[in-house]
């Protein structure tokens, strides 16, 4: 056993894979870890803490060679934050939180509601806007979503608001015509304001599984993404499959949701999170 | 592709043609890993895979001219089967109002396949109420309302500040009252570790005696389906689950996990946005798919 500082035999080593597994990182990412605990250890004697430690900063680094700098808007322009996702992982909610973190530091926020087809979305949003002191943009139901945001990005403009946080309608990245359809919504805004937008976040459920990596390169491949949001974290699920993500395309994470409420979001850490993958 | 794999794994390791035990260890360690791949739970993972090395030997498959191929053939039954069972079919009994009540994670589907729920209902000559006993998201509500308004379908909208409870006992009174025979019942998202909103859920169940409770689980639900289900389970005992967004392409393993920890039946899949987006479960389509 681990715990009496004998070597890393195969049994130890699958035990180690499984609660990587267990969190979601997947197998090649797992593999790759045990491939250097192999390597950094040997067959020789190693405690449970050793191989925790190893593994925790294995991850960290890993997540770190993602990261990225905060993102500024230009001197005198509207920071554009655009939120994307698949459906039901947080986007809404996570723009209520972000709005309110920029209103508690002193600026001016204006929320887009640029998810013109789903029931009831530009009412969710407003009343996030309402909940954060944040102006708000919407459309009509069946409305045109890249013309929401455009407004929205003009009106930021025009009333020098310092953030303009722009909600897209959930999808998935299989669906051609609606990755067109945020393409567009990325463009028209940088028709309008050629930095923007300055931060493109695609949200991801930390229940999700493998399938977000496929998210992550679609979403990325058709927009460029600068950051991802890990949302549900308070929720048993760990989340793992970021580590995937940064390994294989870059993508930083830069916050966490942990809760429905609108302070439950966090900046992310790479080593606090690490750990908590180890469980 | 698991054929492919097959293919490497029955390549002879002695090139003289011979299979050993070898051979099937190492197909099973394609089939273990596909399945992790496919999000599948590694404990469920591994029992599963315990299951066709019983089946491989026990059919002596290393004497078989076409190893690779009984055995995929093997794994698509015992998958299939695993998440098949007795297809239930979902009936609901005539008579007094009968309540559906569905439950689930947040950002699941749930108010989706409310609405999808009615408009099948309704097709099959039910009058459905819908019920919106979410308090707690914004403009929950205001979405099943609308959702119901699509459809032409009677929604219950409970009053702001309600409690859910109070909702669902008003709904299913409302729904005596004006002759109506199901009520569809939306509950918040919530999580499963959340002991006062699960506990929210037993008064509502106390109070409504629903003939069905559905979990509605999202298909790209990772290894953490195990804990949702058997938690959701435990406290509920549901009746049966509804797969959503299966019109993307994640593999879907959270449904063999459901069905290994559970033995709940998998009733509907989710396939799309639209309120016509809703298909029985097909455990053969689903191990296909699985498999990849
Ligand atoms: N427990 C928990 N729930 C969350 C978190 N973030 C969002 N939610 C909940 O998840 C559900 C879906 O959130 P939304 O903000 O509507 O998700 P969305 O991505 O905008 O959904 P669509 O626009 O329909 O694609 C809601 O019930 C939220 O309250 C979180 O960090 N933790
Ligand atoms: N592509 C696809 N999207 C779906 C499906 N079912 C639901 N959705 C979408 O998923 C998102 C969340 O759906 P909701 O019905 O709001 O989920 P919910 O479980 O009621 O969410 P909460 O009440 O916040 O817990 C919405 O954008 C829906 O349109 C499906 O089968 N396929
Ligand atoms: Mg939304
Ligand atoms: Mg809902």
């Amino acid at each position: 056993a681990l715990d009496r500082g004998t070597g890393l035999d195969s049994a130890a080593l699958d035990s180690i894979e499984e609660t990587l597994i267990a969190a979601d990182l997947g197998v090649e990412t797992a593999m790759h870890l045990i491939a250097g605990l192999r390597e950094r250890f040997g067959s020789g004697a190693t405690t449970e803490d050793e191989v925790r430690e190893f593994l925790a900063l294995e991850i960290e680094r890993a997540l770190q060679a993602a990261e990225t700098e905060g993102v500024q808007g230009e001197p005198g322009a509207p920071l554009v934050v655009m939120v994307a996702g698949v459906n039901g992982v947080g986007k809404t909610t996570t723009i209520g939180k972000l709005s309110r973190l920029h209103v508690d530091e002193g600026r001016s926020v204006i929320l887009a509601a640029a998810d013109t087809f789903r029931a009831a979305a530009t009412e969710q949003l407003s009343i996030w806007a309402d909940r954060s002191d944040a102006h708000f943009v919407g459309g009509q139901l069946g409305g045109d979503a890249a013309a929401v945001a455009y407004d929205a990005l003009d009106a930021a403009i025009a009333r020098s608001a310092d953030v303009l946080i722009v909600d897209t309608a959930g999808r998935l990245h299989t669906q051609k015509n609606l990755m067109q359809e945020l393409v567009k919504v990325k463009r028209v805004l940088g028709k309008r304001l050629p930095s923007a937008p300055n931060e493109l976040l695609l949200v991801i459920d930390a229940n999700t599984g493998q399938n977000a990596l496929s998210q992550a390169r679609m979403f990325d491949e058709a927009l460029g993404l600068t950051g991802l949001v890990l949302t549900k974290l308070d929720g048993t699920a760990r989340g793992g499959i970021v580590v995937a993500i940064a390994r294989e395309l870059a993508i930083p994470v830069r916050f966490v949701g942990t809760g429905e409420a609108i302070d439950d979001i966090e900046p992310f850490d790479s080593s606090e999170f690490a750990k908590g993958l180890l469980g | 592709q698991l054929s492919e794999r097959f293919q490497s794994a029955f390549r002879s390791l002695t090139g003289r043609g011979r299979l050993s035990e070898a051979n099937i260890e190492e197909a099973l360690r394609e089939v273990r890993r596909a399945l992790l791949e496919a999000d599948v739970n590694f404990k469920v993972a591994r029992g599963f895979v315990e299951d066709v090395k019983a089946r491989a030997i026990g059919e002596d498959v290393l004497k078989s001219v076409t190893p690779g191929q009984q055995m995929i053939k093997i794994v698509h039954e015992e998958l299939a089967a695993l998440l098949g069972g007795r297809a239930d079919t979902f009936r609901i009994p005539s008579g007094a109002p009968a309540v559906v009540m569905v439950v689930g994670l947040q950002g699941s589907g749930k108010t989706t396949f409310c609405a999808k729920l009615a408009s099948y209902l309704r097709q099959r000559g039910k009058s459905p109420l819908l019920a919106a006993a979410d308090t707690y998201r914004p403009a929950a509500q205001d979405q099943l309302a609308t959702l119901g308004g699509q459809l032409g379908v009677p929604v219950h909208v409970g009053e702001a500040g309600a409690d859910p409870v109070g909702i669902a006992s008003t709904a299913l009174r409302e729904a005596r009252e004006t002759g109506l025979d199901v009520v569809i019942l939306d509950t918040a998202g919530r999580l499963h570790v959340d002991e006062d909103m699960m506990s929210e859920l037993d008064r509502i169940r106390e109070a409504t005696k629903p003939v069905e409770i559905l979990l509605v689980l999202d298909s790209m639900t990772g290894q953490d389906a195990v804990n949702v289900a058997s938690e959701f389970a435990g406290r509920l005992d549901f009746s049966g689950a509804v797969l959503t967004k299966l019109d993307g392409d994640t593999r879907g393993g959270a449904a063999v996990s459901l069905r290994a920890v559970t033995g709940k039946p998998i009733k509907f899949a989710g396939v799309g946005e639209k309120l016509d987006a809703l298909e029985m479960f097909h455990p053969d389509r689903m191990a296909s798919r699985i498999l990849g």
